[in-house]
């Protein structure tokens, strides 16, 4: 049968910073072709195609039930693909090889991780579950 | 053909959105 896209609305204005995005204005309706979980989300809209922040998107029929996963406080065992320095107070700062545990992993990209006793949000796209190939 | 996506993380969402486990 044909595939049905999911369908989103901008909640803001987009400009783009990479070939590889897509610009939008706020209550631009995209469909999603896939979700990955750095965050970056491949859409189209008319005949643009590209890479946007999900952080800017929110379906236009209304979630039925929260797209986020719960909490995982048993943490799931990670390895910083990628160093990173926090930006803002709630992010944390990770040097590459470090393992860490993933406690919540969002649509927006930015996990919340924990080190020892230290939690923060970190990006998914440089981390690399314990065990998993690259 | 979906390249790959950006090698910057995507922005961070405003702060008042943010969803922070207790």
């Amino acid at each position: 049968g044909p595939i049905i896209l999911q369908t989103y609305r901008a909640v803001a204005d987009y400009e783009k910073n990479s070939k590889t995005e897509m610009s939008m204005k706020v209550g631009d309706v995209v469909d999603v072709i896939e979700k990955s979980e750095s965050g970056w989300w491949f859409c189209q809209q008319k005949n643009k195609r590209g890479w946007v922040p999900a952080v800017y998107l929110e379906p236009t029929d209304g979630p039925d039930e929260s797209e986020e996963q719960e909490p995982n406080y048993a943490g799931e065992l990670h390895v910083v693909r990628k160093g990173y320095t926090a930006a803002q107070e709630d992010e944390i700062t990770l040097k590459e090889g470090e393992t860490i545990e993933v406690i919540h992993k969002l649509l927006d990209g930015w996990w919340v991780v924990r080190k020892d006793e230290i939690t923060g949000y970190y990006p998914s796209m440089y981390l690399q579950k314990m065990g998993a190939e690259n | 053909t979906i390249k790959h996506p950006p090698t910057e993380p995507p922005p961070r969402p405003p702060a008042e959105a943010r969803k922070r486990p207790a």
